[in-house]
């Protein structure tokens, strides 16, 4: 199975 | 005061529609440099970045940043009675909180105004730095939506492999697999149909169709999609938007454990 990854993940908040 | 007129109200009104379904809430950033938006789906995996640019308007007047905070699905209920060829001409400021549409018809002899309410939207804006990706390709834009469509009645996610020949988007479920493999193919009439592959390293990464198959809804809007992919990186699907700017999705990969 794979994971979902969220997009926070990779990018930080402004 | 924010004013700004755009010569086809019906360019805003495919905008929102496109993206409405993955975002119903957002808030507009206008500045002297054209209107911007960035909102994430409720599930924080995908992205939607809009860049219309002032020079794209026939007027733009920004006097202040501003931030207009709209429902996306009350704002494509007001830009559905702009008449097909009609001028949309958008005016607020700061000391009411609400934008008006004006809708004017061709000849002049009908002028519709729509005042929206605005709202506050409390939003996390991610930090997107440019980044180099490992492939770029670039393809008709309905050639794209064709395949996460068809892909999408065989499996929940897809695979897409980018090699210097070719790009495949694979796909398995439980009636079979399907595999479409796209070469480059630059020697059209239009440069619209063109498929180019620009590869650094080749990439391997899986995604969610769902999500694809909506960012597709862009389709309308341009004639031609870039998709950009890193290994282990979000992809961006990006649709340009001729002399004004872009709308650009963003959708996290799926990994594996």
């Amino acid at each position: 199975s794979r994971n979902q990854w969220g997009l926070m993940d990779f990018y930080g908040c402004l | 005061m924010f004013e700004a007129q755009m010569a086809q109200a019906a360019l805003l009104k495919q905008i929102i529609e496109s993206i409405r379904e993955l975002i119903t809430e957002a808030t507009f950033e206008v500045s002297g440099t054209g209107m911007m938006l960035q909102a994430m789906d409720s599930s924080h995996v995908s992205l939607v970045a809009l860049n219309l640019r002032s020079d794209g308007f026939q007027l733009f007047r920004a006097d202040r940043p501003f931030s207009m905070g709209m429902n996306l699905n009350h704002m494509a209920k007001m830009l559905k009675c702009a008449g097909k060829d009609d001028t949309l001409t958008m005016r607020a400021d700061e000391a009411n909180d609400l934008v008006t549409f004006l809708f004017e018809s061709p000849g002049n002899e009908r002028l519709a105004e729509f005042e929206l309410k605005l709202m506050d939207i409390t939003s996390e804006n991610l930090g997107i730095p440019d980044a180099e990706y490992s492939a770029t390709v670039s393809m008709p834009s309905a050639e794209f939506q064709r395949i996460v469509k068809d892909l999408g009645s065989i499996g929940d996610t897809v695979e897409i492999t980018v090699t210097k020949d070719d790009v495949r988007f694979a796909a398995s479920g439980d009636i079979g697999n399907a595999t479409i493999k796209c070469r480059q193919l630059l020697d059209t009439e239009k440069p619209e149909d063109r498929t180019l592959i620009e590869m650094v390293e080749p990439v391997n990464l899986t995604f969610a169709l769902r999500y694809l198959i909506n960012f597709s809804k862009a389709t309308s809007l341009a004639p031609s999609v870039t998709i950009k992919l890193s290994t282990e990186m979000p992809v961006v699907v990006e649709y340009k938007l001729s002399d004004i700017g872009y709308v650009r999705f963003y959708l996290a990969p799926k990994i594996e454990d």
